[in-house]
Parts: C-alpha cells; sequence; structure tokens
C-alpha cells in the first residue's frame, strides 16, 4: 500500500517515503505465521546541484549533478536509493511444514542517499 | 513471474500452500521472535544478527522439525518395552553454505509427573542413533545403532530436552540421517521382566501420554551474515 503522505514541508529531494508491505497482498500469508506485514518504506526524489550534505551522496554523485546541470539530456541525476536499510525476523512455514525463524537483512529502508 | 527471479533469501513459498492445519508454533518461537520484534524497554538494543542469544550461539535460521518417524510394532509379544519409536527429521531443507551450530531434541508427555499407586516407579528411557539398516528391515534392532543417552525418571515434567548437536552435524549427508530409535520402558529390563504381564500393561499404560518429538536446529548462513558485516 503506497500513498504519498504531505510531509511538512512539501519536498521532492531524495528521501523514505512510507511503504506498509502487506504479506497477503503480495499472497504469502499461507506461509507467513507473523509478521503480517511491516513497514519497509522506499527512496524516491529529486537528487538536484548541488547536493547537500544530508543527501548522503557520493563524490561521484556530486560530480554527476554537475555535469547534469550543464547537459542534462546527455547525462541524467544520479538514483535515489537506499544506504542503509535494517533487518526483520520473519517466522513462516517451509516446503517441508517445518516452523522457521528466519533473521533477513536488508529489509528496511531506514536512509535514503544519491548515487 | 517466474520463480527463478525471487532473491534466494526470501524463497520459502512453495509451490503449494502448507497442507493440512499447519503445525501450532513452538512457544520458544513465538519468544524468540517477539523479543527480536518488539524489544521491551528494559531491554539493551537486539543483539548482532546472526546470533541465537537465548541459545548463546552463532546462527539466523532456527527451524524446528516435525518428527516423520513412526511406532515400532515388532509383531512380537509385548517385551519390556512400554513404548519404542523411531525418529527421523529431514534434513534436505537445510540449504548450501549453512552451518548447523545447534540441534535440540524435545519430547514431549501430555502431563507432568506419573503418580503410580505401589509407590515410586521408575521409567527408563534410552536414545540410540540409527547407524545402518540392516538388511533384515525395519524393526528397531535391525538397525545397527549407538546408544546416545540412557536416563531414568519417575516425576516427568511435560518435556524432555537433549542436545544432539554433533549427531545433527552428521546427519548433513543424507546416507548418514537414519534417525534414531526412542525407547521406554519400565525400569530395567530384567526389573520389567520380573512384573507380571498385567502389571506391566498397567504401567506402561501411563507412558500412553507421550505427546510427541520436536528437533530445534539453529544455523548460520555465512554469505548472508557477511555481507551486512562487509558493508
Amino acid at each position: 500500500r503506497s500513498s504519498y503522505y504531505t510531509p511538512v514541508t512539501p519536498s521532492n529531494l531524495c528521501k523514505p517515503r512510507r511503504l506498509y508491505i502487506s504479506f497477503s497482498d503480495v499472497g504469502w500469508e499461507n506461509w507467513i505465521i507473523a509478521p503480517q506485514g511491516y513497514m519497509a518504506n522506499y527512496c524516491l526524489g529529486e537528487c538536484p546541484f548541488p547536493l547537500t550534505a544530508e543527501l548522503n551522496s557520493t563524490n561521484h554523485a556530486i560530480l554527476q549533478t554537475m555535469v547534469h546541470s550543464l547537459d542534462p539530456e546527455g547525462t541524467p541525476q544520479p538514483c535515489c536509493v537506499p544506504v542503509r536499510l535494517s533487518p526483520i525476523s520473519i517466522l513462516y512455514y517451509d516446503n517441508h511444514d517445518n516452523v522457521v525463524l528466519r533473521h533477513y537483512e536488508d529489509m528496511v529502508v531506514d536512509e535514503c542517499g544519491c548515487r | 513471474r517466474p520463480r527463478e527471479s525471487r532473491a534466494p533469501a526470501l524463497r520459502f513459498v512453495g509451490p503449494n500452500p502448507p497442507p493440512g492445519a499447519p503445525a501450532p508454533v513452538p512457544a520458544v518461537l513465538w519468544r524468540i521472535f517477539q523479543r527480536r520484534a518488539l524489544p521491551s524497554r528494559g531491554d539493551t538494543a537486539p543483539g548482532p544478527s546472526c546470533r541465537v542469544e537465548e541459545f548463546n550461539v552463532p546462527g539466523n535460521i532456527i527451524r524446528v522439525f516435525a518428527d516423520q518417524g513412526h511406532f515400532i510394532h515388532s509383531g512380537e509379544p509385548k517385551t519390556f518395552l512400554c513404548l519404542e519409536k523411531r525418529l527421523y527429521f529431514n534434513f534436505s531443507v537445510l540449504e548450501e553454505g549453512e552451518q548447523l551450530t545447534m540441534a535440540q531434541l524435545e519430547i514431549n508427555f501430555s502431563h507432568n509427573s506419573y503418580h503410580t499407586s505401589s509407590g515410586r516407579q521408575v521409567f527408563e528411557l534410552r536414545l540410540y542413533q540409527a547407524l545402518q539398516m540392516s538388511l533384515r528391515g525395519m524393526s528397531s534392532h535391525m538397525y545397527n545403532h549407538k546408544l546416545l543417552v540412557a536416563q531414568s525418571f519417575a516425576q516427568l515434567h511435560k518435556s524432555l530436552l537433549f542436545n544432539l548437536t554433533e549427531v545433527a552435524k552428521g546427519w548433513r549427508t543424507p546416507s548418514r540421517n537414519l534417525g534414531l530409535i526412542l525407547e521406554i520402558s519400565v525400569g530395567s529390563r530384567d526389573s520389567a521382566l520380573a512384573l507380571p504381564p498385567r502389571r506391566l500393561q498397567n504401567l506402561c499404560a501411563s507412558i500412553d501420554s507421550f505427546l510427541d518429538t520436536s528437533l530445534l536446529v539453529v544455523s548460520l548462513n555465512q554469505k548472508q551474515c557477511q555481507a551486512s558485516r562487509k558493508r
């Protein structure tokens, strides 16, 4: 369920956006015992020139925005991607009806950056 | 989307939903899951992601295997054994690159303790590792087997736990996974055989509350742990 929310200061800059993933939405409810869903978030937004510190950018991304500002058609802006994620644990049935508790890395987007 | 295109780490969706009534979720897994999902205020931050604090072993996957073995009816008149059962856990689900770090067998009984009318009655439990099937078929004693545990009990708690980590590590090789043989008898073989058959039968009846066995296995998938450490 992706619903835009209107932040207090409207911004199209690269940042995490709320995304709640419901496992029944993706058709996994027969396998997953818990959780039923979780706040996974996603990254969306612009990486404009000049890139400011809070946009978590690499040196390469800073150069790319400069080139984009000179030649917008030829060189795109850097991409807004997850740069810090955290894990969650999922309780589920495997294909042999065993109960499994597994720790999955990189499941929640905490921070976005320009790359 | 074709199955292959799914990220392997999240590949637990089978072609069909789990069959029949889903297996109950063991309380220990619920506890660990809830502790990770909702660390209580007093908790320190969750431990390293590749360690199971509750068992103090490395691991990022905990599985509870249901026993797929069967009761053994040797067809001969009842011996001194009240219960004879083969236990088998299908380890084929363990993925390559997973390192088994702990295996704990749990034997559950439906009620806490046995009160026998004539004072203290001692039961004996023996657990054997089946090593090799003999040519003569499936009866428990047709296997070469090795005694793993011999324990007597009078006051029984709901469940008995046995650490089978070393034995389970050997089961990663399918041809060596012939499971276990569980025997429960009224006392030792001689004392049981000295009892009148009816008395023996009555004592064995109290063993009927045998409920089930399961194997909790903790394993570590190095690839997934290293990835996070590298970053």
